[in-house]
């Protein structure tokens, strides 16, 4: 279970930004949560701060009932290479590694031999769509394709918590559609999803929807349709 | 006006990738274009073409009546710098600079003062939402952010013709419309548009919407209801 209590997280630059005050969140397994909101919000701070990337300015991250803030680095280094996975906005994909390479990174700590990461990258490689691009590097790759390999890499440790940051956002409908299947599937196996989206036709696919707005939450709706 | 006939494009990566297959384009001046289509159909490579950025394999560009690849590269350049205005799928901001700096890099082909050059970066900063953003570095910026700094430098020169991919992708449905209506402004001030997009609330701004297909236009539609 995810909890965030008070957190708040400001950065540093000219009168000082506080891009989230003072949140409240508790996200139980194996929920699948979008997070909505305007441009500059504090929704990507938000999932650096779940993911272990960051730390709160204030307040405190509970994972799993652990105060995270206790976590030495090599153990959120290992949380975030083995139970986590990370769609990052901008996909910081290694430019020269191809796509099977990039999408095996987070399979090197899981002590997976050499035989099995190039059938699960290749495997997962062909799930988004990229079966034909597998030896292309990132800079031979269209943007939604770029994205897609952010997405299988995302998926290769087979995390407990998906973390997506806008993972459609480069994507058209028809292609958007086929991920969040993708999607759907791991969450029906019990993984938690933390999903940023400003595509309410994606957010749609979620059993929760919050709403940023200035750093706090403005809303937080379940979706007692499905 | 601008005139692609029999455009073809290919990579030589691997067995060969065909990224666009004899295309044939008209698009008047003044028009505002749409172009939709799947992840990897070819549409950032055919923005890219028409924004000089590339040239095709094979077939003609010609640009207000003039074929481009009789172009010296310092006619390409300065054509690129003073009359196109180009907002990359992936906004291409430098690092190092402001958001300030950043925005006012097309102005400096233009030879205009440095006072001229801060006032007009200043307002089109501020047109875009991030009058309180000047200073900060991309590294300090949300997502949405960057891409609103692309767009502004991409504005600054006041183009003849902008090639937008993609501008609203990492945007919120409230902030993509404030672009779009910026857009709206420059097209009812006779500039061309042409902009990649799979958003079809997006696309509904155009006169004009074109999907590609596997490297061709599959379909070319006027919008007759505006
Ligand atoms: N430098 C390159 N080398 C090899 N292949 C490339 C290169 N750049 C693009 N491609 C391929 O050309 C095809 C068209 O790419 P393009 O970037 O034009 O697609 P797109 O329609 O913009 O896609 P998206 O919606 O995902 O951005 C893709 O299949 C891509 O893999
Ligand atoms: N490193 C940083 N230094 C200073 N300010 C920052 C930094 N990173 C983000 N910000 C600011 O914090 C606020 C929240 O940023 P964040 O990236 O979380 O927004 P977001 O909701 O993801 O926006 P978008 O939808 O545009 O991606 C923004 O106003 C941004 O300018
Ligand atoms: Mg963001
Ligand atoms: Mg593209």
């Amino acid at each position: 279970v995810i909890n965030l209590e008070s957190v708040t997280k400001t950065y540093h630059v000219g009168v000082g930004v506080t891009a989230l005050d003072g949140v409240d969140l508790v996200v139980p397994d194996g929920q699948y949560v979008a997070i909505m909101g305007s441009s500059g919000s504090g929704k990507s701070t938000m999932l650096n701060l779940l993911g272990c990337l960051d730390r709160p300015s204030a307040g405190k991250y509970y994972l799993g009932g652990d105060d995270v803030s206790t976590f030495s680095d090599n153990r959120l280094s290992e949380i975030r290479n083995t139970r986590l996975g990370f769609v990052f906005q901008s996909f910081n994909l290694i430019s020269w590694m191809t796509v099977t390479q990039n999408i095996e990174i987070p399979l090197f700590y899981k002590g997976v031999s050499r035989s099995q990461r190039r059938r699960k990258s290749a495997e997962l490689g062909d799930m988004v769509g990229l079966g034909d691009r597998l030896d292309h590097r990132p800079s031979q790759l269209s943007g939604g394709q770029m994205q897609r390999v952010a997405i299988a890499r995302a998926l290769s440790n087979d995390p407990m918590v998906l973390l997506a940051d806008e993972p459609t956002g480069n994507l058209d409908t028809h292609t958007g559609e086929e991920i969040m299947e993708v999607f759907t599937d791991l969450n029906a196996r019990g993984r938690t999803i933390l999903m940023v989206t400003h595509e309410s036709h994606i957010a749609a696919h979620a059993d929760r929807v919050i709403t940023l707005k200035d750093g706090h939450i403005e809303s937080d709706i379940m979706d007692y349709n499905v």
